[in-house]
């Protein structure tokens, strides 16, 4: 029934240079990037799948909170919508949070992560709800009156075509004058992933170290 | 003053769109 060759690379590994070849990743790197995904998708099912559980189980500590963030976050990762990351979808997702990441990526990225009906721009109605679920997941509290007049000044800047919704162009125009709009589309961990899980030289099937 | 915040910069602050707690214990 098993597979006995040890040599073969590990489910999801099978082809770290491809990988490589498509992502900003070096194959050193996927391979410790695989280190890390070996220890979330073996957090509560051990299959080599990360599934919702245990992505929010990593990004929280928790599995007991709901976080529509978490939520969205995992959707885009899930390229194949089948509700699991395979190592491929999570390799993939996780280059374009890397420091020499081609901007655009993450202006991209950021736009799809907002616009949460997927219409192809940000609409007022999502700002509120994404600014409402940030408040309650932190616990402060501002009055409704203050949210619309945060949400207006926002609109009055971004929304520069006055159509009460923001489009990939504005979304552009927005984050290139205020690049802190995108710091968390940065991770220096993807930096120093080979220095975090440096165990990877032990499976590693390349020199490149 | 909160309103001067843009509410992407509030949105941004979510845990949730933190991915570096992927990479801690």
């Amino acid at each position: 029934c098993c597979d006995a060759d040890s040599s073969k690379q590990p489910r999801g590994l099978e082809n770290p240079q491809v990988l490589a070849t498509e992502t900003v990743f070096s194959v050193s790197e996927i391979e410790a990037l695989y280190e890390l995904f070996k220890k979330i998708s073996s957090a509560v099912i051990d299959d080599g799948l990360i599934n919702k559980e245990e992505f929010q189980l990593a990004l929280f500590k928790t599995n007991k909170k709901e976080s529509l963030f978490a939520d969205r976050v995992f959707d885009l990762f899930d390229t194949k919508h089948n509700g699991i990351l395979d190592f491929e979808e999570f390799a993939r997702a996780l280059s374009v949070f890397h420091p020499n990441a081609p901007i655009d990526d993450k202006i991209q990225f950021s736009f799809q992560l907002y616009d949460l009906k997927q219409q192809g721009f940000i609409e007022r109605q999502e700002v509120k709800q994404m600014v409402v679920a940030t408040l309650a997941e932190s616990g402060m509290n501002l009055s409704d009156d203050v949210i619309e007049s945060i949400i207006d000044k926002t609109f009055e800047e971004a929304d520069t075509k006055h159509d009460g919704k923001i489009d990939k162009e504005e979304w552009r125009n927005l984050v290139l004058r205020h690049p802190s709009l995108l710091k968390n589309m940065t991770l220096q961990y993807l930096k120093d992933i080979t220095t975090t899980f440096p165990s990877f030289v032990f499976h590693s099937q390349v020199d490149d170290t | 003053q909160p309103t001067s915040m843009n509410a992407f910069k509030l949105i941004s602050m979510s845990k949730g769109l933190n991915l570096e707690n992927l990479f801690e214990d």
